[in-house]
């Protein structure tokens, strides 16, 4: 375990507790592997490490907190920063119903997370109307519509239309079923498939979405960068979700797609049912990452 | 990575990139840059393009050493009865869709197969496979109703199975977690449910993983391991940018063999597993 690892680095009679170049250098390897073993994106930890290392050189005078638990401290300090603020306050309009649109790669949790999305919103007392958008993937409508049933609110579907159109006419639809919120699924997607992120590209420039969140597995590794940064670059995106947190994986990723898209974690998902979505604090998952 | 002054420095940089960010993991990583630095070092490579042929053979070697079965296609293992294949998983990581793909080739191939839709959880679980049962062709067996025991369906088709003496009988789970104990243990009952009609059953395990997926592949292996063993892999989701190196380690440290890749969403987008295409894939 890492702690105990940069514990034995710190303590031994050489470096007689203090912060020396060599224990300094030594215990960033053992941070540098830890991370990359936690799916952080191996440039972003080579700039992680090289600030830490930085910081724990310019601090070697540091003689009240023993040297080992300083460096930690750096270490998971650093982390948390890089983590940034989790805000799971949404911001509503007034003029009118609050349009989310919900994006990601195939697979990543979109669906159930507007599901419970629209659980967390009705409890909170507002009128969610959720749209299948996705009108690909073998009963995906059908997907949306019993988690609608599940949840008690409306779900406006749509054959023989494309889903710009669909987008489009639930804005009306809303309208008529006086809702307040209007919580777009669309398909899962490859940030590399050209004709697909048009699609999502024309979505947001026809409905021109208040909120726009990426949905991400946990279980992401190095590629996260890559699908973030270009979602982020075709969408300008509100916000991140992060799904299947109640797994096992270290998360990195999370560090990755804040990093790359600056934008702010938002929820997480922590199991399929539709009260799963929690706030996301930073200090748990930086402890998590770091193992 | 440094190994020495006749290798240019921006070269070793740009192979570390291409090793880390494969996903193939840190001590992978680290070990063929050992073995590079002692290759070069007994002048078994000399310049930038043998080292790059150097790290693909090697890799090519973990991914086959001792998995006779790499690549290999799903075969009628059960001469007196239905082949039976079970599909697990974590969550979204692509099973029903493969499971779909695997029954074209099947059929493609002449041989009948019946889909048992044993995700009785999931919202749409069993409308999405239905769907496919029906572009397919196959008969599906499907849960009485909505949350009723996966493991009565399983043991409904399995008895169907054995009776139409269908070629093969392919079970779609639920998606669920390694760290969900109970759905671990649902799905051992399962396996045993089917090893009481045809103790040799099920013939074959597969594991999905999603491409994008970081080091706790892993991780899944080895717990899903658990439950039965594993007879195969199937990565999905390769037509994106990820380039799936944790499979590096699934062989080196699990001995799985990897079947098969998903290289898309339709019916016809799946490959049997290549090593020479994976490593030339890592490398583009
Ligand atoms: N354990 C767990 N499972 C989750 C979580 N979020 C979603 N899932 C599961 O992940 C799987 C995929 O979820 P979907 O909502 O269908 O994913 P999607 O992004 O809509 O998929 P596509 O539309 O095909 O791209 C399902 O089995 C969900 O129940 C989570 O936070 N924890
Ligand atoms: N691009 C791409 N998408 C894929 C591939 N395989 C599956 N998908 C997509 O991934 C998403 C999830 O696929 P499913 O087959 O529903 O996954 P699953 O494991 O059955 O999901 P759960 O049952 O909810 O755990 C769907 O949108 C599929 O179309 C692949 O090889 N490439
Ligand atoms: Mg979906
Ligand atoms: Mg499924």
């Amino acid at each position: 375990d890492l702690t105990e690892k940069l514990t034995n680095v710190f303590d031994t009679v050489r470096s007689r507790g203090k912060l020396t170049e060599e224990n300094i250098g030594q215990a960033c390897d053992s941070v540098r592997k830890a991370l990359i073993e936690a799916d952080v994106n191996f440039t972003i930890v080579k700039d992680f490490i090289s600030r830490v290392r930085e910081q724990a050189l310019g601090e070697q005078k540091v003689k009240k907190i023993k040297a080992g638990d300083y460096f930690i401290k750096i270490v998971s300090d650093e982390l948390t920063s890089l983590l940034g603020e989790g805000n799971a306050e949404i911001p509503f309009v007034k003029d009118g119903p609050t349009i989310i649109m919900m994006c990601g790669l195939q697979g990543s949790g979109k669906t159930t997370t507007v599901g419970k999305l629209a659980y967390k919103l009705k409890n909170e007392g507002r009128k969610p109307l959720l749209v299948a958008a996705d009108i690909q993937r073998p009963a995906a409508i059908e997907q949306l519509h019993v988690l609608g049933e599940q949840v008690g609110v409306p779900v406006f579907s749509k054959q023989n239309s494309t889903p710009p159109e669909i987008c489009i006419e639930a804005l009306a639809v809303a309208k008529s079923e006086n809702a307040d919120v209007i919580i777009l699924d669309t398909a899962g997607r490859l940030h590399v498939d050209e004709e697909l992120m048009n699609e999502l590209h024309l979505i947001n420039k026809k409905v021109k979405p208040h909120q726009t969140y990426l949905v991400v597995d946990a279980m992401i590794g190095q590629d996260a960068v890559n699908s973030a940064k270009e979602f982020n670059d075709r969408l300008e995106l509100d916000g991140l979700i992060l799904t299947k947190l109640d797994g096992d994986s270290r998360g990195g990723a999370a560090i990755s797609i804040r990093h790359v898209t600056g934008k702010t974690i938002k929820f997480v998902g922590m199991g399929e049912k539709l009260d799963a979505l929690e706030s996301f604090y930073p200090d748990r998952l930086a402890s998590r990452i770091l193992g | 990575f440094t190994i020495g002054s006749k290798i240019d420095q921006d070269t070793l940089d740009e192979l570390e990139e291409i090793l880390l960010s494969s996903d193939m993991g840190f001590e992978v990583a680290e070990s063929i840059k050992e073995s590079v630095s002692k290759a070069y070092k007994n002048k078994e490579v000399e310049n930038d393009t043998e080292i790059k042929l150097f790290i693909q053979d090697e890799i090519k070697s973990i991914l086959k050493d001792g998995l006779e079965n790499t690549g290999k296609p799903i075969q009628k293992i059960n001469l007196n009865g239905p082949t039976i294949i079970t599909i697990i998983g974590v969550n979204g990581s692509g099973k029903t869709t493969s499971i779909a793909k695997l029954t074209k080739s099947i059929v493609d191939g002449g041989h009948s197969v019946m889909l048992a839709a044993a995700d009785t959880f999931r919202a749409a679980a069993v409308e999405q496979l239905t769907i496919w049962s029906e572009r397919l062709g196959v008969e599906i067996v499907k849960p009485a109703k909505t949350g009723s025991d996966p493991a009565s369906v399983v043991y409904d088709a399995t008895e169907l199975a054995i009776q139409k003496n269908v070629d093969f009988l392919i079970i779609d789970t639920a998606g669920r977690l390694h760290t969900q104990k109970d759905l671990m243990a649902q799905l051992h009952k399962m396996h045993n449910v089917i090893k009481k009609k045809i103790p040799e059953a099920p013939h074959e395990t597969i594991l999905i993983l999603d491409g994008t997926t970081g080091q706790n592949a892993v991780v899944q292996g080895i717990e899903f391991g658990k439950v039965h063993d594993i007879t195969g892999l199937i990565m999905t989701k390769l037509d994106g940018s990820a380039k799936g190196g944790v499979l590096i380690r699934m062989c080196k440290e699990l001995q799985i063999p990897i079947r098969y890749i998903g290289m898309g969403e339709q019916i016809d987008d799946l490959e049997t597993f290549s090593p020479e295409k994976f490593v030339d894939a890592l490398f583009e």
